[in-house]
């Protein structure tokens, strides 16, 4: 029973905790891994020895060029209606402040709507966003475009509420964009309670000066990688399951859950995999992403680059929600995909994780499913995904050696059956 | 290539997955 004993490996074995354990070192050992950084490429190096080191086949980089870009020193201070430090974490890709930093009013707003309804108010103020928190999806795009849009009605800055589904007064950067034919004006997120307390301050009808100073800054794109390792196949090498998470990570924390749990998951299935001496018919490929932060740029290079093979991939894998309780599987592909998709969940039975849910999703993964490659991604217990996610608290203590045991048993048990599987999946 | 031969019913995909378990 080739299902059982992958289980067993990873949940009761030898291998049990041991991705939480090389996760552990590793964040500890390198920190958190911006695109661009010396950080980065220490881990992509520490990466590279570890998958020689595990006896992997086909260790190797694939060279990306990713945006570089540095928050520098940063803080802001409400003036009126009283002195009060204002906790913020500059977005990615925002340009800084002049030296002397920019001192406004602020105009709080909730919505792009209301921003919109009071243009006339915002020209050279810093406009505060409180925009409650509804989803990740439909919130973050006043992170994305909070300071675009704040530029459109003539606002010299704009402070953001983070997209955070909780908060103990923790700002959460991310990346956001400009747009070419509007001017570029410093973005920073704050904590929820900051925003929520200059609004109840606005509402009141009390005036707000804040002083912001920023040292972000852009510097030309950077040589990275993405990484590979591979159990080549027996019978089909050129077919291909790709499982994966992304390396990088952002500037804050450790980003051990944001996505190393989702990489070491990944490289945990291959280890348990070849520990077993499995070896399936079609060749089992790890990719570790690099500058997925900055929208998966090292996943876009990948596609690109090996696209014209896209008919040997038979399933592609992403990991990047947490490696919290899992749930199962959100898989995209056609129905008679599916039928063998749920059928092969049935295999994991012993751990009771069978569900095979839609919309199989991944930044990483989407250019390969937008193709009509099937794919898949590990749902799991994410309710407190988002309490962490780009914060300070993304750190090794959000992580569970128990749970990533059995993140790590759905993940090998699915791809090596696929990759074993005398055909590839319909599409 | 045993690529979408779909010579193969489900009921025998099925099987060759009940041999894994």
């Amino acid at each position: 029973s080739i299902a059982s004993a992958i289980i067993d490996l990873a949940v009761h074995g030898k291998a049990q905790n041991r991705s939480y354990d090389r996760l552990a070192l590793f964040v500890d050992t390198i920190g958190n891994r911006m695109s661009g950084s010396k950080n980065l490429d220490l881990a992509i190096k520490y990466m590279y020895n570890a998958l020689q080191k595990d006896g992997l086949d086909n260790v190797h980089l694939e060279p990306v060029k990713v945006p570089h870009w540095e928050r520098g020193e940063e803080f802001a201070m409400m003036l009126e209606p009283r002195n009060q430090s204002i906790s913020i974490l500059g977005l990615g890709s925002s340009i800084g402040t002049p030296p002397q930093g920019i001192t406004a009013d602020v105009l709080v707003v909730t919505s792009f709507t209301e921003l919109h309804r009071r243009a006339p108010e915002a020209r050279g103020k810093i406009v505060v966003y409180n925009q409650p928190f509804v989803s990740y999806e439909e919130t973050v795009k006043y992170r994305s475009f909070g300071a675009v849009e704040a530029a459109k009605v003539g606002a010299v800055a704009s402070l953001i509420r983070s997209i955070a589904s909780f908060s103990i007064y923790s700002p959460h950067t991310g990346w956001q964009d400009y747009q070419t034919d509007v001017p570029k004006i410093p973005t920073a997120c704050i904590a929820v309670e900051d925003a929520e307390m200059m609004a109840r301050m606005a509402s009141r009808g009390t005036k707000i000066v804040i002083t912001l100073k920023m040292g972000a800054k852009t510097y030309p794109d950077a040589n990275s990688f993405n990484t590979v390792a591979e159990i080549v196949g027996n019978k089909y090498p050129e077919q291909v399951v790709l499982v994966s998470g992304h390396l990088d990570s952002w500037d804050v924390g450790q980003g051990a859950m944001d996505d190393g749990g989702g990489a070491f998951i990944s490289w945990e299935a291959l280890s348990i995999i070849k520990d077993l001496g499995l070896s399936p018919k079609r060749t089992l490929r790890l990719v570790l992403w690099t500058g997925e932060e900055q929208g998966g740029v090292g996943s876009r290079q990948y596609y690109e680059l090996h696209k014209e093979n896209i008919f040997d991939f038979d399933l592609v894998m992403e990991s990047d929600t947490g490696t919290f309780m899992p749930l199962g599987l959100q898989f995209t592909g056609r129905d008679k995909a599916r039928a063998i998709m749920k059928e092969v969940m049935m295999l994991l039975q012993p751990i009771n994780i069978t569900s095979l849910y839609e919309h199989g999703e991944g930044t990483d993964i989407d250019y390969w499913m937008e193709a009509g490659v099937p794919g898949a991604s590990l749902l799991d217990d994410f309710q407190k995904y988002f309490w962490f996610h780009h914060s300070q608290g993304d750190t090794m203590t959000v992580q569970d050696p128990a749970l990533m045991n059995l993140c790590a048993a759905v993940w090998a048990v699915v791809s090596y059956v696929i990759a074993d599987m005398e055909e590839m999946l319909p599409r | 290539k045993h690529i979408h031969k779909n010579v193969r019913t489900f009921e025998d995909i099925k099987k060759e997955i009940c041999g894994y378990s």
